[in-house]
């Protein structure tokens, strides 16, 4: 039984692609069967893992606007036990289709249930929006990750945001958990950060993972090589950090 | 006649918001009198200018869902020359009628346009999305301003940005200009800053604003204060970036 996790804010750049990306390589390393889905048509995620955005191969696209189901388009990476469902909008001018047409939210629910016995996680990165897209991962998830940008727009956001999932577990998805909050981007050398976290686990306490994720370059830079920070630079903070994170991770679903 | 720019893209936390705030107050500061419109839901311009979400007051939401003249939205500010059209969607629970009612793009337009004597600076905010806000804006604009963050993922979206203004251009706002690409949180010291700086350059020429915008911490931190940079930390790096981008503006404008 697969445990999907929807890596969601509406906020722009907290680290969401950062976050999904890596966590997912880090389950791959840990050797649990992981799938990660690219939900976002800027397709950062299949970037970040080498799916030149000029190819033309199945992806999300098919499984929105063809109804076909979601095995048809899962393709293996470098990593064993990595396995990704890119994004492929943008190549099929479908921007415009996917805005237009009022996307049936539990299209995408429905496709991943199908494939709940072959992966033990499967990881959805979403776009900085409140639109379709983001709201059929919250409709498909077991749970959400919420990365928080230690600063202050991030930290105000935070509370439309929360509503949200609220609606979404009122209305369609009445099992969401939240599977955690995340301090992403964190720079030890400002007092912001540090008000920021001492204010989140105040108010959320244990929904708030130990592990913090540094600022660290090797995050920022591995993108381009078209790898994951683990082998990118492995011993980097910013790898380790999302090995640890993968690991509080897999001992709290133990442990339910 | 007022100038109408747009600070727009789909990539998230690449510095729109703070692109927005700081370069209407550096305009008023040099006189002009400026008009800035938060059409981010997460109304986090509106709030860098101490606009409470607690409380109720007039804003883009009336223009939008009630079609009342713009001019019924404007609010002071602190600062000579800044006024501001709050964002009030989720004060007034209506993300979801925004998402649900087929807006009609062109809205924001015509409202502004009665506003053309009394401004000599229109700046509006952007969400990071491809959604019916974000294309109301592109609309109404003679321009937009596109920051760029210095960094793999932002670079990579940037061509698909520059795709959907076209597709505006062609269709709906014929005379929509590039007012530029603005560089933002640049890092001297990290090699990819320089080496998106340099493509950038090399493919945009002239379009690339000279001013570069550095990582600066009082940018992130004025924000909690209510205040835009100039008058949170006249002296930083970053306020003094925003008060030289005014000034490129201007001598741009006058050169046309
Ligand atoms: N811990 C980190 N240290 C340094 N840079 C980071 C870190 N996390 C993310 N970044 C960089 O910050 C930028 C924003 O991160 P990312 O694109 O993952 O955010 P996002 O939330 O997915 O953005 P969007 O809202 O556009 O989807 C990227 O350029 C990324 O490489
Ligand atoms: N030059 C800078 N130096 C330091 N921090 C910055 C700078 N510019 C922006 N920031 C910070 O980076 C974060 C992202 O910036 P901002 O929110 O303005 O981006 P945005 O594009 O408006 O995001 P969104 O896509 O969510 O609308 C904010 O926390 C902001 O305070
Ligand atoms: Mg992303
Ligand atoms: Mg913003």
């Amino acid at each position: 039984m697969a445990r999907k996790i929807a890596v969601a804010s509406q906020k722009g750049g907290v680290g969401k692609t950062t976050t999904a990306v890596n966590l997912s390589a880090s389950l791959a390393v840990a050797e649990k069967n992981t799938l990660l889905v690219d939900l976002d048509p800027q397709a950062c995620a299949s970037v970040a893992l080498d799916f030149n955005q000029d190819l033309l191969y199945r992806g999300v696209y098919e499984i929105f606007m063809r109804n076909f189901p979601a095995s048809g388009s899962i393709h293996e990476t470098e990593i064993p036990n990595l396995y990704v469902i890119p994004n492929n909008i943008w190549s099929n001018n479908a921007e415009d289709e996917i805005m237009r047409t009022s996307l049936n939210r539990t299209m995408l629910a429905r496709s991943v249930e199908e494939l709940d016995d072959d992966y033990e996680y499967i990881i959805m990165d979403s776009p900085p929006s409140m639109g379709h897209l983001m709201v059929s991962a919250l409709v498909a998830a077991d749970s959400v990750l919420i990365p928080v940008q230690a600063e202050f727009y991030s930290y105000h956001a935070f509370d439309q945001f929360i509503r949200l999932v609220k609606t979404v577990r009122l209305s369609v998805n009445p099992d969401l958990e939240i599977e955690g909050f995340l301090l992403t981007m964190y720079d030890e050398r400002t007092k912001l950060a540090h008000e920021v976290e001492s204010d989140l686990r105040r108010r959320f306490g244990r929904l708030v993972f130990k592990t913090v994720i540094p600022r660290s370059v090797a995050l920022a830079e591995a993108p381009a090589s078209g790898k994951p920070a683990i082998t990118f630079d492995g011993r980097s903070a910013g790898a380790q950090a999302y090995m640890r994170l993968a690991g509080e991770i897999v001992r709290r679903r133990r442990s339910r």
